[in-house]
């Protein structure tokens, strides 16, 4: 799969 | 402060769960330089503490800025914030205003 977006990074805490 | 400055507001939330239950996008080098809160889940420190609210900017996480923090970083410096045993609570410094301060 193509990296993803470092824009769209989310992190869940 | 003037109609257009943004305002900054002190919240702690308090360990009260098993998870600080938000999520956050953005950071340094990103369209969203300093983190925003995308999530606050039921349940959840944070929702519990009921001051928290989906937008709000994080700015600093225990009186450490998050400016020029990239995303892992400012997220590290936050998962790091709640699982420290030195205090039962996590400051979040936050700003309703979405601009890069």
């Amino acid at each position: 799969s193509p990296p993803k977006d470092y824009e769209d990074e989310v992190t869940f805490f | 402060p003037g109609l257009l400055e943004p305002t900054s507001t002190l919240v702690r939330v308090a360990k009260s769960a098993s998870t600080l239950g938000i999520a956050i996008e953005g950071g340094a080098n990103t369209r969203q330089p300093l983190p925003r809160i995308v999530t606050i889940q039921r349940g959840g420190s944070a929702h519990n503490c009921g001051q928290l609210k989906v937008g709000q900017v994080i700015l600093e996480v225990n009186g450490v800025s998050l400016r020029g923090r990239e995303h892992r970083d400012a997220a590290r410096l936050i998962a790091e914030a709640f699982k420290t045993k030195e205090r039962d609570y996590v400051d979040f410094l936050v700003t309703e205003f979405n601009v890069a301060l």
